[in-house]
C-alpha cells in the first residue's frame, strides 16, 4: 500500500545518501 | 586532514586540493589509507570512531533496504520483516545521529568549522562543513521516518 511505497523510498534515500556522504571529499572545505 | 592551503576539501577517507569536486576528477586527492595508511595513523581517534561508524550505518542502511525489497514480495506469519526493517532503519539513525553529532561537535571545537560565514570575513581560511556532511544529515532525518514509517506498517 502507500505507506510502504513511501517507507521503501525512504529507506532507498537513505541509504543512497549514506553511500554518497560516506565516499565523498567534501566533509569539510577551506 | 591537514587543510592548511585554500581550495581544500576533506572527507572521511580521502583529501583534495585544488576543487576535485568541479573537475571531476581524482588526480589530486590522497586516500587516507594509501602508503601503508600514512594518513590514516595520523587522524585522532574521534575521526576514525566516525570513520568505523559510518560504516556501520552504511552496512545497516544496505540490510534494511534489502529487507525492505524483500518484504515486498515475500509474507509469512511467522515473522514480520517489516519490523526488522524498521530496527535496521532504526539502527541506521542511531549510527548516522552519533557519528553526526561526533563530528560536528568535534570539527567545531577543535577546528573551529563554521556553517555559514559572514561575507564581509575573508573566507579564503575559515573552515566549513561541506555538502557531504549536510547529504548526511539528510540522511539520518530519513532513516528517522523510515524506521517509524516501518513500525507503523509492521503494527498493522
Amino acid at each position: 500500500n502507500c505507506l510502504v511505497i513511501t517507507a521503501i523510498i525512504c529507506v532507498l534515500v537513505t541509504t543512497v545518501g549514506t553511500i554518497v556522504s560516506f565516499a565523498t571529499p567534501n566533509w569539510l572545505s577551506v | 586532514c591537514d587543510c592548511s592551503s585554500t581550495d581544500c576539501d576533506c572527507g572521511l577517507w580521502l583529501n583534495c586540493r585544488g576543487g576535485p569536486s568541479s573537475a571531476g576528477s581524482l588526480n589530486n586527492c590522497q586516500w587516507y589509507f594509501a602508503n601503508e595508511f600514512a594518513i590514516e595513523k595520523n587522524l585522532p581517534d574521534w575521526f576514525k570512531a566516525v570513520q568505523g561508524l559510518m560504516s556501520c550505518a552504511v552496512a545497516s542502511s544496505m540490510l534494511s533496504l534489502l529487507i525492505g525489497l524483500f518484504s515486498l514480495c515475500w509474507s509469512s506469519k511467522g515473522c514480520n520483516p517489516y519490523q526488522a526493517t524498521g530496527a535496521f532503519a532504526n539502527l541506521t539513525f542511531l549510527l548516522l545521529a552519533v557519528a553526526i553529532s561526533l563530528f560536528g561537535a568535534k570539527a567545531y571545537l577543535e577546528n573551529k568549522a563554521e556553517v555559514l560565514t559572514d561575507k564581509s570575513r575573508d573566507t579564503d581560511h575559515i573552515l566549513l562543513f561541506g555538502w557531504s556532511f549536510w547529504v548526511a544529515v539528510g540522511s539520518t532525518a530519513l532513516s528517522l521516518i523510515a524506521s517509524i514509517l516501518y513500525f507503523c506498517v509492521g503494527r498493522n
